[in-house]
C-alpha cells in the first residue's frame, strides 16, 4: 500500500509549466552531438556561464551574446579518437574536461585557451582502460581503471591553470567500480557503485576503503549519482537504467536509499518512477543527470522526463519535437537550468 | 525507517570507520 502511494501522479498543467524554453543553440556543423554541458568562463574580466557542446571530433564553447543568442567562441579539434563525454568539473573556470575513447574511455583531456596568446590548448590528464570518472570539488578527478590484473582507483588533483598538481590512489574493491558520487557536506567521503551492485565508501584523504554494502538484488546494475550524510545515515541517489517493472513500486528510474554505514543495512526511502503510460519494457531510460534534488533523463522514446527526487514525482515531460527526439539531458551548474540536446547538435536551454 | 530496521546509528560513522579500517 505504501509503495502504491509513491507512484507519481502527473497533471497536464504541471508538465507544461515546469519547463520554459529560454533559448536555443544550433550548431551549423553537421557532426553528431555526443554531449553538452555548462562551464564558467572568464574573458576580459567578466565571468559568464557558457555552454559546451561536444561532437565526436570537436568540442565548442558558446557564450551568451544577447538574450536568446549564443555565439561560438572556441572550437577544439580532436584527433582520431572520438569524444565520448564532457566531464563536469565543479568550481572551476576556463577548463573543459573531456573523455575520449572507442567503446570505453581511453583518455581524459583538458581543453583550455592560453592566457598568453589566446591559442587553444589540449593536455592529457590520464590514459588507460577507464571504467568510470567523476569531477570532484577542489579541481580533483577520480577515475577507476583496469589493467590485466588489477583495478586502480585514482585521484588526480589539478592546479587552477589545469596542470596536474598531485595524484594518489584509493584502495580498490575487488569488483569494478562503475560510478562515483561525492558525499555532500562531507569533504573527505566518496562513494561508488560496482558491477556486483555494491556501494563502497572511501576516505578520499587517506585512500582507505571504509565499507562495502550490498544494494540488493531487486534492482541490478545500480548507478550512484549523488550522496549526502544526515543523522548518521548515508543517503544515496541510485538509478537503474535497466530496471524492470515490479508490482510493488512501478518502474523506478531513480531511488533514494538510506544506508547505515555502521551496520551496512539499508532501506529504500523514495522511488521516482517512470510516468504512467510510459512504463513497460520498451521505455527504460537511456541516461540521466542528477543535481540538487532534481533528476532528468532521456527515455528510449526520445522524451525527457524530470523528477523531484524528494517527492518521488515526475514533474515535467519534454516529448520529442518536430525536429526529432531528445538525446541528451544535462543540468547546468544547478537544477534551475536544463540543457536538452538533439543528435543534430541543437541544444535547448529550459528554465526549471 | 526506524533504527531497528537499520541497526544502531552513529553520527560519527565516518570518523569511526576511518579509525577502524586498514590504512
Amino acid at each position: 500500500g505504501v509503495a502504491e502511494d509513491l507512484i507519481p501522479v502527473l497533471l497536464d498543467g504541471v508538465r507544461e509549466e515546469s519547463l520554459q524554453l529560454v533559448s536555443k543553440i544550433k550548431d551549423s556543423c553537421s557532426c553528431c552531438a555526443v554531449d553538452v554541458g555548462a562551464v564558467w568562463w572568464e574573458a576580459a574580466g567578466s565571468r559568464e556561464l557558457c555552454v559546451v557542446t561536444a561532437g565526436e571530433s570537436a568540442v565548442s564553447l558558446w557564450r551568451p551574446l544577447a538574450p536568446d543568442h549564443w555565439g561560438k567562441v572556441h572550437t577544439w579539434q580532436l584527433g582520431e579518437v572520438p569524444v565520448i563525454q564532457i566531464i563536469p568539473l565543479p568550481d572551476t573556470c576556463n577548463l573543459v574536461c573531456i573523455a575520449l575513447g572507442d567503446l570505453e574511455i581511453g583518455e581524459i583531456r583538458l581543453l583550455q585557451v592560453s592566457s598568453e596568446n589566446d591559442s587553444l590548448k589540449q593536455s592529457l590528464v590520464k590514459t588507460g582502460n577507464i571504467k568510470a570518472v567523476l569531477g570532484l570539488k577542489d579541481r580533483r578527478l577520480v577515475s577507476s581503471s583496469r589493467t590485466a590484473h588489477e583495478q586502480q582507483v585514482e585521484i588526480t588533483s589539478l592546479s587552477e591553470t589545469g596542470r596536474i598538481k598531485d595524484g594518489w590512489t584509493l584502495m580498490p574493491p575487488e569488483e569494478t567500480v562503475l560510478a562515483f558520487a561525492e558525499v555532500e557536506g562531507m569533504g573527505d567521503a566518496l562513494v561508488g557503485t560496482t558491477t556486483v551492485n555494491s556501494i563502497v565508501i572511501w576516505n578520499l584523504k587517506t585512500g582507505q576503503l571504509l565499507k562495502k554494502m550490498r544494494v540488493g538484488y531487486s534492482y541490478p546494475a545500480s548507478i550512484c549519482h549523488q550522496a549526502y550524510s544526515d543523522s548518521g545515515l548515508l543517503f544515496v541517489v541510485l538509478s537503474h537504467p535497466h530496471a524492470k517493472e515490479s508490482e510493488s513500486c512501478g518502474n523506478p528510474a531513480f531511488r533514494v536509499v538510506a544506508f547505515n554505514p555502521r551496520t551496512a543495512r539499508s532501506t529504500g526511502v523514495m522511488f521516482s518512477s517512470l510516468p504512467p503510460g510510459l512504463t513497460g519494457r520498451q521505455v527504460p531510460y537511456l541516461e540521466g543527470d542528477v543535481k540538487d534534488t532534481s533528476a532528468a533523463a532521456v527515455l528510449t522514446s526520445g522524451t525527457i522526463a524530470v523528477w523531484d527526487l524528494l517527492l518521488g514525482h515526475c514533474t515535467a515531460l519534454l516529448p520529442p519535437g518536430p525536429a526529432g527526439s531528445w538525446a541528451l539531458a544535462r543540468w547546468a551548474t544547478n537544477s534551475t537550468c536544463l540543457l536538452a540536446g538533439q543528435r543534430d547538435g541543437t541544444v535547448c536551454l529550459y528554465r526549471y | 525507517c526506524s533504527e531497528s530496521d537499520l541497526g544502531p546509528i552513529s553520527l560519527n560513522w565516518f570518523e569511526e570507520l576511518s579509525a577502524e579500517a586498514p590504512p
